[in-house]
């Protein structure tokens, strides 16, 4: 649809503006920060009117201010934090993963079945299954990582969502049956792998 | 592109007929696996027709000889490898995955630039960087998976295509800059999560 295509360019615009601002740029022009993004300078300037951001014609736009109402529109404005439920090989990669944080994003708590996973890991304590319920509800958690395998997958994304999850990302293979209500996104290393060995070979027999 | 989600859609017909070959079946009518891969009957029959598949009205198509055909067609009737470049949190874990085996795709080789690291890990050996340009050339491999960090990303690619590859799966958080002839895979966990989280604070303001 036309508006998350557009909250797509957002986030994007939002990077883009995060590197400038590490390279010491103050303003930005719609023509930079087009360029900077992949799309036309009145691509943002029509994104920016649709969310009220007004810049000067002469000046540009202020980074500082661009970023903050961005936040704000993106609800980037607080840390947001996520549960990881299951610690085996992918997910305990996850755990340790400094690119969540650089997007402020937080894994706050990690869940796992094995009691030998049970224990500090890396950064956090890995805690039982049973006690996501009560975790979800007291720290009010809306979104969870699942790095469970594919037979449990299932019976785990219902467990969360009786809990009170509303988004998924899915690491297990299979197809989530979810309520309207929750959101899942699946990430299919294989397929995406699949599909680039595909692309290259229809490329060589060209 | 059209004939690009045609084959994608390729992709999921062979995956939903193994998994009614493994429950079982032997025929398939083109409503069944229409229903089993998210589409209609027409759908099915009209992907089929563009390669020449034909079934016959009254018995449906033979499950074997439809996932021969598609194999043929998706050039996976044989092992596709690939290789690993970057056996750190993430690589390991992906060298550890049995997903890709169960696709037909095999890992075949691993490399890092850490001394440390290049020792047999779970299956494979790692091998160190300076071995990757006679591997990639003596064994024809055209996909590399990379798991590098974001700082030597660029550079890590460049030697890949020099050596050979003509595939990425990129999981650095950066833009490769490559030739047009070469196919990367972008995959950003963080955008992916940073996504799931927007669209569920959406659905609760509303
Ligand atoms: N390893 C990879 O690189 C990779 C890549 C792509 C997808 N995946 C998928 O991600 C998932 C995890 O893969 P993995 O390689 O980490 O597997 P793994 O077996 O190493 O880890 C799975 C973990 O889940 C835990 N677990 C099992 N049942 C549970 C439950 N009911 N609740 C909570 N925890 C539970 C296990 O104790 C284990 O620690 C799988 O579905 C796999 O297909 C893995
Ligand atoms: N850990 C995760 O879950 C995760 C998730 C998403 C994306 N990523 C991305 O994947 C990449 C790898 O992440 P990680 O967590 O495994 O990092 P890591 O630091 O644990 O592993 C990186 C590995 O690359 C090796 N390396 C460094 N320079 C190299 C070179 N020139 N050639 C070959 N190997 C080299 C290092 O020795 C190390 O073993 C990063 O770009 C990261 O942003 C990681």
């Amino acid at each position: 649809s036309e508006s998350k295509s557009c909250i797509f360019r957002l986030f994007r615009y939002r990077r883009c503006l995060r590197d400038l601002k590490e390279l010491g740029y103050v303003k930005v022009f719609s023509d930079n920060l087009g360029e900077a993004s992949g799309v036309t300078a009145a691509q943002v300037r029509k994104d920016f009117s649709l969310f009220g951001i007004t810049g000067n014609k002469k000046g540009g736009y202020i980074i500082d201010a661009l970023i903050d109402k961005l936040n704000y529109i993106l609800g980037k404005d607080e840390v947001q934090k996520v549960i990881l439920v299951g610690t085996g090989n992918l997910g305990s990669a996850l755990l340790r993963y400094k690119g969540f944080d650089k997007e402020d994003i937080q894994v706050s708590a990690a869940f796992d079945a094995d009691p030998a996973k049970q224990m500090k890991s890396g950064v956090l304590q890995v805690y039982p299954v049973k006690d996501i319920l009560d975790y979800v509800k007291t720290n009010r958690i809306r979104v969870a990582i699942l790095a469970v395998p594919s037979v449990v997958a299932q019976e785990s994304a219902e467990m969360l969502i009786a809990a009170g999850i509303r988004g998924i990302l899915n690491f297990a293979p299979v197809t989530l049956k979810v309520p309207e209500k929750v959101i899942v996104n699946n990430i299919n290393l294989a397929i995406e792998l699949e599909n680039v060995i595909y692309h290259v070979s229809v490329r060589e027999k060209n």
